[in-house]
């Protein structure tokens, strides 16, 4: 559902790293990700750059258009506004980190065109 | 409490392969 965001965004919830160490969700690191990213047979970390932002047909709502990995394929997500990307060397960013640090008392900066964020994919696909 | 794995948190963004 659109209408929420997940509960593991909201300040104090416990996330448990690819090592088995624990963090709250507001303590995580760039190096965690890319860490838990080294030791996961699976998943590896992509670097994706928001390359557009558009208001949505939804109120609430925004398109986020990416170039994901080296090959800048273009990948849009349609999510609320405040939902967070972790974006590489500066953590949670949304497009309303008002409305972010409001619902979920989770410290945001503004996401912006430009800004690299963290993503994932399959170890496969590469 | 609940405990979340590490990449519920970041999005899956898979560009699509060519097949």
């Amino acid at each position: 559902s659109l209408a929420t965001l997940p509960p593991f965004f909201m300040r104090g919830s416990i996330i448990q790293l690819a090592d088995g160490e624990l963090k709250r969700v507001e303590d995580l690191k760039t190096e965690d990700f890319i860490q838990s990213a080294e030791i996961s047979s699976e998943l590896k970390i992509d670097s994706s750059t928001v390359e557009r932002i558009d208001t949505g047909q939804t109120p609430n709502v925004v398109v986020i258009q990416f170039g994901v990995g080296e090959l800048k394929a273009q990948v849009s997500v349609e999510v609320l506004m405040e939902y967070p990307f972790f974006v590489f060397g500066q953590g949670w960013s949304s497009c309303c980190p008002d409305r972010t640090t409001r619902l979920f008392e989770l410290s945001c900066a503004k996401l912006c065109v430009g800004d690299v964020c963290v993503s994932l994919t399959l170890r496969s696909l590469g | 409490v609940p405990v979340f794995p590490w990449h519920s948190l970041v999005p899956f963004l898979a560009p699509t392969q060519s097949d």
